[in-house]
């Protein structure tokens, strides 16, 4: 407000300060324009420095550029391209950078739970995650989905080795045995490899958000190469205890299925 | 038709302001006396003024732009007069207190994103489509 006052006194509307009503139907005007209901209110302190927003930050630096600069889709794929490689040096797998071009929104997740767990039964290490997919907005596809966990070079007995890490998808819970896995991906990784690993869960996401009551979550498992499962921690995998900027998140690209329409007030 | 009435238009508004647009080629119409040619204005919304900082990440707000100003005869001074525009006008110029003139308007509009926190401090990046103006005319 002050700056129309400032540099646009032709402007004779909106020369004058906005009164508390108005003000407060503008913000309902542009909520509605959004596409929501109400004024979000997120729960997490200091949650700017979270791993989840740096990298959200970096899509729409990314994004904003491409739209300044409207160069179209081949340009757009670059940026998308270097914003994986360098959020995730050495270890990210280079994807079809299609769908993020194509997408209409980007969605992270924040991690809900984290257990490790040691199963005796099969001597088995493992780590678990669930994330809440219900609070998509309506009217918008999955078109790719992303598990991303930070990895630190491991300075354990383990220095020398190579880990496979593996990810599954949690089909159903037993109190007196292990869950049944769907394997989704998996990577072998240097001990002294370090940076962002990324899995690639599309097909569970889509699964998850048609059928809410099957999301039981997912299980990352690290191995050693005479098959041995060991700690996450040991391997160097960075979870809920470790810095902000590297906790594991989920990242969903998703395309408009349907046009937003605002209602009629 | 419209011709002559613009001619009486004009000569009705000479009058009144002291010759000013006699002076004055046709893409100059815009005199002191009258309303400023339909055109594109800055608008900032700002997402801090509104309080909104601790959910909406980026941008801290957006150059909106809005379009205002008078859409008269000849439109061919406006950007992007749409041929309805030009019939409205000459449609005006016959029955000046039964049509009014055209509209400004917005011809080409921009997407913006917005980075913000949704309840359960997910985070979501979407692309807003016509949030920004970037043309005016008169339709």
């Amino acid at each position: 407000e002050g700056n129309f006052a400032d540099h646009h006194v032709h402007s004779s509307f909106i020369y004058r300060r906005l009164r508390n009503h108005e003000r407060r139907e503008i913000q309902r005007e542009i909520l509605s324009i959004l596409g929501l209901p109400h004024r979000p209110r997120p729960f997490s302190v200091g949650k700017h420095s979270s791993s989840a927003p740096l990298f959200m930050l970096d899509l729409y630096n990314a994004m904003s550029s491409e739209q300044e600069t409207e160069r179209g889709a081949a340009r757009g794929s670059l940026t998308y391209r270097a914003i994986l490689t360098t959020q995730s040096p050495p270890l990210a797998s280079l994807h079809d950078t299609n769908f993020l071009n194509d997408a209409d929104m980007v969605m992270s997740f924040v991690n809900l739970v984290e257990r490790d767990k040691y199963f005796s039964h099969q001597r088995r290490h493992y780590k678990e995650f669930r994330f809440d997919l219900t609070q998509i907005p309506e009217g918008e596809a999955v078109t790719a989905a992303e598990f991303r966990i930070y990895k630190d070079r491991s300075n354990s007995r383990y220095e020398n080795d190579t880990f496979r890490i593996t990810i599954y998808q949690v089909l159903k819970e037993y109190s007196n045995r292990d869950a049944d896995l769907f394997l989704l991906d998996g990577k072998k990784i240097r001990a002294s490899d370090g940076g962002w690993l990324v899995f690639d869960i599309t097909a569970t996401s889509n699964h998850w958000v048609v059928n809410p009551q099957h999301n039981l979550g997912l299980q990352l498992c690290v191995e050693i190469m005479d098959g041995r499962t060991i700690n996450i921690r040991s391997a160097g995998l960075i979870g809920r205890h470790g810095p902000q900027s590297k906790q594991p998140f989920m990242v969903a690209f998703f395309k408009a299925s349907e046009v937003l329409l605002r209602s009629v007030r | 038709a419209a011709n002559s009435k613009r001619k009486n238009q004009n000569r009705n508004k000479s009058s009144s302001s002291q010759d000013s647009s006699r002076l004055s080629g046709p893409g100059d119409y815009n005199s002191s006396e009258q309303k400023q040619a339909c055109k594109k204005h800055e608008l900032y919304v700002s997402f801090r003024d509104l309080g909104w900082q601790d959910w909406i990440i980026a941008p801290e707000g957006y150059a909106a732009f809005y379009c205002d100003g008078e859409c008269s005869f000849p439109l061919n001074a406006h950007m992007n007069a749409t041929n309805h525009a030009i019939v409205q006008t000459l449609v005006h110029l016959m029955f000046p207190d039964n049509v009014p003139k055209p509209c400004c308007a917005p011809t080409k509009l921009n997407a913006i994103s917005v980075l913000y926190f949704d309840d359960s401090s997910n985070v979501i990046l979407k692309k807003y489509r016509n949030m920004v103006v970037r043309s005016c005319g008169c339709h």
